[in-house]
């Protein structure tokens, strides 16, 4: 079985501003 | 058919003909008569002038045309003339042919560096001791072979015209028969410049150096003198290290050899860029020893040599590429970069041969993908190529941290 794709909507972002950002 | 290939296209040594490199080349003479006129020599009337450019003028033996010099009077003068090959040659004989009496002293000197210094080719003297400090019975050994000798032949009176000073560079010179082999005597026959200094005159020994005023001068006074010369020649070739058949003139008019075997320079003395994958060498008779082009794998276009490496290659081969572009890198842009991996399907030289590794932000622990596989580096419970799936047995978690956990 092809497991989906990670969906980055789903992360939840609020300790990590920082890491989004570099991304 | 180029002389610097053979039939199939394989390169081998190559060299230019055998020339008079001083034939219509420009030389300067320290003494020149006919300025003032006198009754033999007038340097404004073309039937009485006798310029140093007579020295290198097409040889017609029925009309032998003569630089000479001023008429010289009291004590022996030295007289110089110097010859511009304009590049550098390699020089096998020197000879002049006289239309007044050879002098008793003379002096053969080369530059090969356009004049700025010189060095003894040969010496004439009856008295080589007295005058050159030289012996006239010294032998050359393979430890000397680059020393000027002083020989008493070609220093006669007679002929009273049309006698011969002439040298050859290799003649008695132990290193002559394996000239290829002898660096010693290449460096030997190489002159850009010849030099001939007449010390004295055979008059100042014979006759005492009586002192005979005489408006002309010439032979029939006692203690006055002048030297004149037919024909300077220099017989040899122009040096181009065995990389090309021919030399011609650059733009600016200079004579330069028109290399070949991926050589560039005056004397095709140097790899051209790119050709730089073992060091310039020599043609000999046995191996062209052509410049070979850096392998960059059509990525880059520069490259230098590392001499380490090309003896650790076991002397095949030292080129390292510079700037390796579309993403490639190593000494011959045969990998890919960091963040890239190899894309197999293609050749190393395709410009696509390297594809980003495009490791997923948040699934992949780094930027790094394994070069040959393009596996990114996952973190726990993740998997794929870029790291971009929960592997089986985890589901999708709110952190970005870890974004796969374990399904209860």
């Amino acid at each position: 079985d092809v497991m989906p794709t990670l969906d980055m909507t789903l992360f939840d972002w609020t300790d990590y501003e920082d890491l989004r950002l570099d991304m | 058919p180029d002389p610097c290939y053979d039939e199939k296209g394989a390169p081998r040594r190559c060299i230019p003909e055998f020339v008079n490199a001083a034939f219509g080349k420009e030389v300067h003479a320290s003494s020149t008569c006919g300025k003032p006129p006198t009754r033999h020599c007038d340097a404004s009337d073309p039937r009485k002038a006798h310029p140093a450019s007579y020295l290198t003028d097409l040889n017609n033996v029925a009309n032998m045309t003569c630089w000479r010099s001023e008429t010289l009077h009291h004590s022996p003068q030295n007289v110089t003339i110097t010859l511009s090959l304009g590049k550098k040659f390699e020089v096998i004989y020197v000879s002049l042919q006289f239309c007044s009496p050879r002098p008793e002293s003379a002096a053969v000197f080369k530059s090969m560096d356009y004049g700025k210094t010189w060095v003894p080719y040969q010496y004439y003297s009856s008295q080589c001791r007295k005058i050159y400090g030289k012996s006239n019975k010294a032998a050359v050994t393979k430890q000397n072979e680059q020393e000027a000798l002083c020989t008493d032949g070609h220093t006669d009176l007679y002929p009273l015209t049309g006698g011969l000073i002439a040298f050859s560079t290799l003649e008695g010179r132990p290193s002559g028969q394996d000239f290829d082999n002898s660096p010693v005597l290449q460096d030997w026959v190489t002159a850009t410049d010849i030099r001939v200094i007449f010390s004295r005159p055979h008059l100042f020994r014979e006759l005492g150096g009586r002192d005979h005023e005489d408006e002309e001068g010439g032979m029939s006074s006692s203690s006055s003198y002048y030297y004149a010369v037919g024909e300077f020649q220099v017989g040899g070739r122009c040096k181009c290290n065995g990389h090309a058949s021919r030399c011609v003139k650059d733009k600016e008019g200079k004579l330069v050899c028109d290399c070949k075997h991926n050589t560039e320079g005056p004397e095709c003395d140097r790899c051209k860029p790119f050709h730089y994958d073992r060091p310039w060498q020599r043609a000999t008779a046995r191996e062209a020893n052509e410049c070979l082009a850096c392998n960059c794998n059509l990525h880059a276009r520069r490259c230098r040599f590392n001499m380490e490496l090309y003896k650790l290659s076991g002397r095949t081969s030292g080129g390292v590429c510079l700037n390796c572009r579309h993403n490639t890198a190593g000494r011959h842009c045969h990998y890919c970069k960091e963040g890239f991996y190899r894309d197999m399907s293609k050749s190393i030289t395709d410009r696509k041969a390297c594809k980003a590794c495009d490791c997923h932000p948040v699934g992949a622990a780094g930027k790094t993908c394994n070069q040959t596989t393009g596996q990114c580096p996952c973190k726990d419970g993740v998997t794929g190529l870029t790291c971009n799936r929960c592997a089986k047995g985890y589901q999708q978690s709110r952190s970005p941290v870890a974004p796969c956990i374990k399904i209860p």
